[in-house]
């Protein structure tokens, strides 16, 4: 549990430049000196590949002694003031052909089989349609339908559906484990 | 010293704008709040329906937290007692008021616009709109039929009028009222608003006035440049756009389930009448916006899409779709402080005007004031060419429609938001998107400076 290295104080560590792979961390600020001298704080608390980068080293005071999760978030600020490294949205689906589920454009929820989950970075759109549970809301990670991804570089437009080219398969990698 | 929020959403309005460099677009009022404003080139809806992702938005959670991916479910009840942006306003000392398309209406939004918790007076809403379905529109054959494509001669519509039009002339009576004191009750003498002004158009039908048509000849309108269903895409991601297939003037093209492709002289009138109800929008905006200007002028603005529309692209139309014609949206912010600080600077006037881009030379600004005196609205913005040396900021980051609330809660000088947990369905008030308080008030240049932005998305 990234939380449970908390103890008095929040350490937000400055984003490591070129790599963004990890944006803030939380930890006591023993542990986050150490870590960031060894790793920027990577191993200090939980990371999140797709927030913000942020510029200067923050810190906050937390006014309790350590408490349960819901209490220490009413006191966690966000780290506002940075920039974006992806963009998400999501489409449901009751089926994997249009043509056997003529309501997949506008599935009831207690239809929904196939989620499509999208990232947003700056030169790619990459989106996995993924089996949908839904009764507990939640994808199956394990079972991808189908992938899409565009190379707005090159393909502005998306006409061209590259997730199978193995030149992109590299960035199609890494666009991944930013959506996962 | 706390400022005004006016909150402008236009339902399935994709950044066909003149601020966002497209070259035919006549949008002349909402690119002069662009151009004293920051213009987000990257804003992106997190899913493209109107239900789940205004209530996306108005609560700053992404769907898969808000459970509805549909519009048969109410977020309080179905997910978590999640308070909106209008609650979070109004629980902090501001009067918050409605008109218009807003929450999406029905029991996404509890059959009340979720009310008593984010009015402060019951939302108003258009009684024309009861008409929306109705068989208004004239076809070919002389009768009216309920079609995708229809211009209407507005003084013949059931009720004499257009929902948008009424609802501009309720907020801009409203702003009267308030500016006042009169009519409407307020908590204290200076209390703030936070009033929130929803458009319908250019959703289907495309429902306008005719006369604006003629601003945009139909041999002027292309076709998408990419108009083929593309290959390799799958089956999956395809959106067979059933919203237009049963009207009556698609119905009657006998096009193929699911793929189609429309034909071109009909998509070219698809396109035409989104332009022009675009438009259309846009007058009426520009009408609002110089009532706020006049009236308020230290006031917050921010005008957003609730997602985007595939105009023929792809062989696709409608949303419904991961695409980004279907989830990149407008986004613009107007800072009070900023407002206030540049009109005294620059000595530009406070009522929007038009301004002189190389897009716009070929456009007659006359005819459109024309037509809007025809549609029976009140005047618009005076014509004016005087154009200022300061243009738009531009932000060509990425940014998500759930930044929204954090955002205007900042600009406002409210508590700022937490960031969500992992699991936030216990926790009310919670952002899972960020600030862009920071771009909006001037700080851009910080920013900038530590990113490189890829300037091939530029529009």
């Amino acid at each position: 549990n990234p939380w449970d290295v908390m103890t008095n104080e929040v350490f937000i560590s400055p984003a490591e430049p070129n790599k963004g792979n990890n944006v803030w961390s939380v930890g006591s600020e023993r542990m986050a000196e150490a870590s960031d001298t060894k790793h920027k704080g990577h191993t200090a608390g939980r990371s999140m590949p797709w927030g913000v980068e942020t510029n200067k080293v923050k810190h906050q005071q937390i006014h309790s002694k350590r408490t349960d999760l819901l209490e220490f978030e009413e006191y966690f600020k966000p780290v506002s003031y940075g920039e974006k490294k992806a963009a998400f949205s999501q489409y449901p689906r009751p089926g994997p052909t249009p043509s056997r589920n003529p309501d997949s454009d506008q599935p009831h929820t207690r239809d929904v089989t196939i989620m499509g989950y999208s990232i947003r970075t700056h030169r790619f759109r990459y989106t996995a349609w993924l089996k949908f549970d839904n009764q507990t809301y939640k994808p199956d990670w394990d079972h991808i339908v189908a992938e899409e991804l565009y190379d707005h570089k090159t393909d502005p437009q998306e006409d061209h559906n590259v997730v199978g080219k193995r030149f992109y398969t590299r960035h199609k990698r890494e666009v991944y484990s930013m959506l996962v | 010293d706390q400022p005004n929020v006016l909150l402008i959403i236009v339902d399935d309005l994709r950044p066909v704008l003149g601020c966002y460099g497209d070259s035919l677009a006549i949008t002349p009022n909402i690119d002069a709040l662009a151009h004293d404003a920051t213009v987000f080139t990257r804003a992106y809806a997190q899913q493209a329906l109107c239900g789940p992702s205004r209530t996306s938005f108005l609560t700053s959670r992404r769907p898969d937290t808000t459970r509805l991916y549909d519009v048969h479910s109410y977020w309080r009840k179905h997910a978590g007692n999640f308070t909106s942006l209008p609650q979070y306003f109004k629980e902090n000392g501001y009067h918050t008021a409605s008109a218009g398309k807003i929450f999406h209406p029905g029991i996404v939004s509890n059959h009340s616009d979720d009310q008593p918790y984010s009015w402060s007076e019951t939302p108003y809403h258009p009684p024309t709109q009861a008409h929306k379905q109705d068989p208004v529109c004239l076809g070919p054959d002389g009768s009216l039929h309920t079609n995708i494509y229809c211009p209407v001669q507005v003084e013949e519509q059931p009720g004499g009028s257009l929902p948008d039009i009424e609802t501009t002339r309720y907020s801009v009576s409203w702003l009267k009222k308030w500016a006042g004191g009169t009519a409407v009750r307020r908590e204290a003498p200076a209390q703030p608003f936070f009033l929130a002004v929803g458009y319908h158009k250019p959703h289907i039908p495309l429902k306008f006035p005719k006369q604006f048509l003629d601003l945009y000849p139909i041999s002027s309108v292309s076709l998408a440049p990419n108009r083929w269903l593309p290959k390799g895409l799958p089956p999956v991601a395809w959106n067979p756009w059933n919203d237009l297939r049963w009207r009556e003037d698609i119905a009657a093209l006998n096009v193929s389930f699911p793929y189609g492709p429309l034909p071109d002289f009909y998509a070219r009138y698809i396109r035409q009448g989104y332009y022009a109800a675009t438009s259309y929008t846009d007058s009426l905006i520009g009408e609002l916006l110089t009532t706020v200007d006049h009236l308020f002028p230290d006031t917050i603005i921010a005008f957003i899409g609730d997602h985007g529309w595939a105009l023929g692209e792809h062989q696709e139309w409608s949303k419904f779709s991961n695409f980004e014609v279907s989830t990149q949206v407008p986004f613009i912010i107007r800072n009070w402080r900023r407002t206030h600080n540049d009109t005294a600077a620059h000595g530009i006037s406070q009522h929007p005007q038009s301004f002189n881009q190389p897009e716009y030379s070929g456009n007659d600004h006359s005819t459109y004031e024309h037509f809007s005196s025809r549609t029976g609205c009140e005047s618009l913005p005076p014509k004016s060419a005087k154009s200022s040396a300061r243009k738009a900021v531009e932000y060509n980051g990425l940014v998500e429609l759930v930044d929204l609330f954090p955002t205007l809660v900042d600009l406002a000088g409210l508590p700022t938001l937490p960031q969500c947990p992992r699991d936030s369905s216990q926790v009310r008030v919670c952002t899972e998107g960020m600030s862009l308080s920071h771009v909006v008030q001037g700080n851009l240049q910080t920013v900038n400076s530590n990113t490189k932005h890829n300037n091939h998305r530029n529009t």
